[in-house]
């Protein structure tokens, strides 16, 4: 489904450039649930933008499907990402001004569509934020702003889910239930998730986990089925 | 060093009021590290910016030694906060257009001070960021902005530290590495530290962990000394 080859990200120019990918290469097959971890600073979330078209590799191709993303226009890119993808930022970036539902809604409503009402209300309700959808992020805790986050990038059921630390702020059982919806949308539904976690106990619902150091891939575990 | 007495928080009005400290008792002895645990949208953030003077109670007291919080003026509030506090914010709360060396001693720059250059490179070194302080936010990967965020609640050795899940973007190596660094400030220079954490082994670094649910503490535990 995704799948990056050589990937080379420089950031900065001479003595101060950072080479946050250094040769990565990797790939995401349609319907299974990768985790990736690895230090601060290793290239997780790099690897994640530069996957959903977010940012441009230095050299090296990052492909969704058969489509390169670099022989994309603005145009075709910003639709690829409104219709097949689903994001959940490490920092959250969700609009201040608009509330908890008419976030977690945006990408339809960009799209012109509408919320399935029934959809809505048993993601929001597992996801354990359906009593704050009128609420602005401000008026929300950390983990319930990264719940909302998490509903905007799955109320789309998006070919492609890109998850960075979605349970960072989240107390086991809350990180519990998501990683659980987590689990439907490929198991019920075989879209394809690539999560970024510093979370053990998250990776584990994983299939497979790959660690990165010093932007690339050292090592690959396939998880036993639970 | 620091005390909630029936601490109650609500936000907003009518029928949508939020009651996010619900008569909340606590007490934070001079030279001792707590940590605070609790599920999503328990009151944790809520009960340590009240305790910090970012916000303030509906009823009940918030005390930093003898002086109840609500009694004081803005001018004697910063200044308490600038000089005797520091708070690691759980979004960071980092100023974009400062570079990560610029908003580690903002506090100090506000107070006409400057930094000693040896403590600096040491908190930054042990912290692992002393190689990214040319660079703004922007340019930093989520770990290392939570970092910066830390080393600049650290740098004054304010009598108070306050860390809202400082550890949430770390991976387990750096997390020990910033925990070592909290734990010092209490047992070599006698700072008190309150922590919210998400993170077991984080809370296992305290001496003890007070646990919230619904605006309230509902239970205590002592740590073993390790
Ligand atoms: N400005 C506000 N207006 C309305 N409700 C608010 C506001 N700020 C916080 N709340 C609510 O108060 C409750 C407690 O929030 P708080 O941020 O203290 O939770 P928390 O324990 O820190 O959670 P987390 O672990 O997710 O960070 C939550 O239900 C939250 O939605
Ligand atoms: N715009 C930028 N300019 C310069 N350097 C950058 C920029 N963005 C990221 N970097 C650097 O690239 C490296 C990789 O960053 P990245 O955000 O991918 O790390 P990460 O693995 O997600 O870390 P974390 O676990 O802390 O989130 C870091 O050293 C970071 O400082
Ligand atoms: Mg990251
Ligand atoms: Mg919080």
């Amino acid at each position: 489904a995704a799948r990056v080859i050589d990937g080379v990200k420089v950031y900065g120019t001479g003595g101060t450039a950072v080479r946050a990918l250094d040769g990565l290469c990797a790939e995401f097959a349609a319907g299974a649930f990768t985790a990736i971890m690895g230090p601060s600073g290793s290239g997780k979330s790099t690897l994640l933008h530069c996957l959903a078209g977010l940012d441009q590799l230095t050299s090296g191709r990052a492909m969704i499907g058969d489509v390169c993303l670099g022989d994309l226009g603005d145009r075709a890119m910003t639709l690829l990402r409104r219709d097949r993808i689903g994001f959940v930022f490490q920092a959250f970036n969700l609009v201040p001004a608009l509330t908890a539902r008419e976030n977690i809604v945006l990408p339809l409503t960009l799209g012109g569509r509408r919320p399935d009402p029934a959809w809505l209300a048993e993601l929001t309700e597992a996801l354990g934020i359906a009593g704050r959808l009128g609420h602005r992020p401000a008026e929300l805790s950390g983990g319930q702003q990264q719940r909302v986050a998490t509903a905007r990038a799955l109320i789309t059921r998006p070919d492609l889910i890109f998850a960075d630390e979605p349970t960072g702020n989240l107390d086991s059982k809350a990180a519990a239930e998501l990683l659980t919806q987590i689990r439907r949308a490929v198991d019920d539904y075989r879209q394809t998730v690539v999560m970024v976690t510093h979370d053990p106990r998250a990776a584990a619902r994983a299939d497979r986990v790959l660690f990165l150091a010093d932007g690339r891939v050292v090592r690959e575990l396939r998880c036993p089925s639970a």
